[in-house]
């Protein structure tokens, strides 16, 4: 019980530390175990400092670094068992264009790398453009979705629907 | 096992036969709000054997079958099925003799659920264990619902802790 | 204390079942006490039906309805004693452009109405052109913020600092 | 009263004297994540009298002051100042000589803050008082920090009715 979490946890922390520098093109970050000598009592505190900043405890970061360094921890767990699929539900909300930028990066390498098929929910524009193919969902009966293709080239036409 | 397309009718506001292709590489899916993304990003976790109406944003797993607007009647069904190709033969025993599985959950109001895998019913169970041995899965990491980053990030550690557990 | 709060109560709801409709176009929603006849120990809870769809309680709406609805709560407090200024960060973030495009409506009505002057952190774009001006901040030197002018016509020049 | 500017030296990212002119109608606040958009809102609120390090995203009201970079060394003193038009002439007895109002609030390092009012030494409770009676204040509902949303939609509903107990 024990030494499986702690092993969980240094490979966890290994790749939290690698992605986190992926997603913010540079700065560092670690996990660690606190209040508790006991990992399986301990809780897990994530140390950040974003390029060029000072190292802080997540709360003191702002509201997009944040979600990137969750971001970070979400894919360091997913990466020690990849699933075939990744369904990502409106996750770059908070992000600003370079910030999706590096994320629309990792997903495509992560894509590569283990053949993982993503599903990328999202009303930013950045990341409609990055994708391989749209569907988008309608409402046209109120009340009643439906699945559409979306043409790649008519991401201006979106502007109607997201 | 690899995922090739997920089948929706009477789930949530997906009341007409609907389906979605999951093709390589990156697939966006775009729409203003409310229009039904997150009801198809739960119905991919519900078809994998979730059993946690709250996880689902109802209160019981009826809440899931398509509950009428002012010009439709509710319906008394529900289902979702996930078509899987299974050519490089990694499915479990049981299941590994064919080269693509369906796996199909149907919900009938206050009757609880059924599954079936290329037909032939069989118990949630099964359909869990199934899906954690492709390395997926309801509870799967790679599962991120839209309020998923805020929870993490003002989680207890404690509570972040279990994510860990649930890598272990 | 109880029968300010029942006026008050009466005050706000009104005013967020009006709110909710400018918000959304259309549709319903009100407030209920729940959970105790005496008023001091009630919650407050949030019933919503968005254009066309099924009364329901919060929880059931979608990301982007759940803030739109806690927008008119906002709002609705807020116009019971409206403050001469109004500082909004970042609450348009989940919301789709014709959501946007409402509640920019809403923040010009309230502006003309009450001469609240209004500070609107964004990332969204259709904010930005809606604006009467902008300032951008920026940290060209890593950790220290800036504050500079930005030109209204130059929005296309934002992809860079937004 | 009305605001006019908001000026800022030492406060978080904001090391060097900054100056936010508040104008009529919509001003747009806009730049990259972490720039400092946040630190610039929590000004406001902190100059108008916030108690709670916690609301300041702190663990104590140091935390306000300038820290410091790798290339610059961390600040002993902090000083938000808020210019308010007075020509309506309502402000409360004592400050309603003057056309126009200067509230500033400096701390410094473990010696905690001092308020002052067009120079004139004040406590923490006659600025509040102050920002009160103008229909404002650190704890206005006008007042919408980044996760105020989040915190309302996930709210237990006895939470919520303090809301309305605020109004009230
Ligand atoms: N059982 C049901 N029957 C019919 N409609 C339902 C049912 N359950 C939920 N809905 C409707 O589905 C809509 C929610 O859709 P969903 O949460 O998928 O929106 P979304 O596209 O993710 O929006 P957002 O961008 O705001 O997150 C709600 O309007 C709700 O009324
Ligand atoms: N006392 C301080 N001294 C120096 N820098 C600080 C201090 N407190 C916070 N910061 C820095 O300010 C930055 C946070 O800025 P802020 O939260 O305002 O960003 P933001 O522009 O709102 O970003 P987002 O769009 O992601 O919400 C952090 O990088 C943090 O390191
Ligand atoms: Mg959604
Ligand atoms: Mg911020």
């Amino acid at each position: 019980g024990r030494e499986r979490l702690l092993a969980s946890f240094g490979k966890v922390n290994a790749s939290f530390e690698e992605l986190f520098v992926r997603l913010f093109g540079g700065g560092r970050a670690y996990l660690e175990l606190i209040e508790s000598d006991d990992p399986l009592e301990a809780g897990l505190q994530i140390m950040a400092s974003p390029p060029g900043k000072k190292l802080q405890a997540l709360s003191l970061l702002s509201g997009g670094e944040q979600a990137l360094t969750a971001l970070a921890l979400i894919f360091a767990v997913f990466l020690t068992n990849p699933s075939p699929i990744c369904v990502l539900d409106e996750v770059d909300a908070p992000l600003d264009d370079s910030n999706v930028d590096r994320f629309c990066l990792l997903l495509e390498h992560i894509a590569k790398e283990t053949g993982t098929r993503f599903l990328v929910v999202t009303h930013h524009r950045m990341t409609m453009a990055r994708m391989d193919r749209l569907f988008g969902v309608t409402m046209a009966e109120r009340g009643i979705s439906q699945l559409v293709s979306v043409d790649l080239t008519g991401v201006e036409r979106l502007r109607a629907i997201a | 096992m690899q995922f090739r397309k997920i089948r929706l009718t009477g789930f949530k506001s997906f009341v007409d036969p609907t389906e979605l292709i999951i093709e390589p590489g990156l697939t966006g899916i775009v729409g203003p709000n409310g229009c039904g993304k997150s009801n198809l990003v739960e119905a991919i976790r519900w078809v994998m054997g979730e059993t946690s109406a709250k996880q689902m944003r109802g209160g019981e797993m009826n809440d899931v079958i398509f509950g009428g607007t002012s010009n439709k009647p509710a319906r008394n069904i529900a289902e979702v099925g996930v078509l899987m190709d299974n050519s490089a033969r990694r499915a479990p025993v049981g299941f590994n003799e064919h080269l693509e599985l369906e796996i199909t959950r149907r919900i009938e109001r206050d009757k609880g659920s059924a599954y079936r895998v290329n037909g032939k019913e069989v118990r949630a169970r099964d359909v869990q264990l199934l899906f954690a041995d492709a390395s997926t899965g309801a509870r799967s990491p790679g599962l991120v619902s839209q309020g998923r980053i805020g929870s993490i990030i003002n989680a207890k550690p404690s509570d972040r802790r279990m994510l860990l557990e649930e890598a272990a």
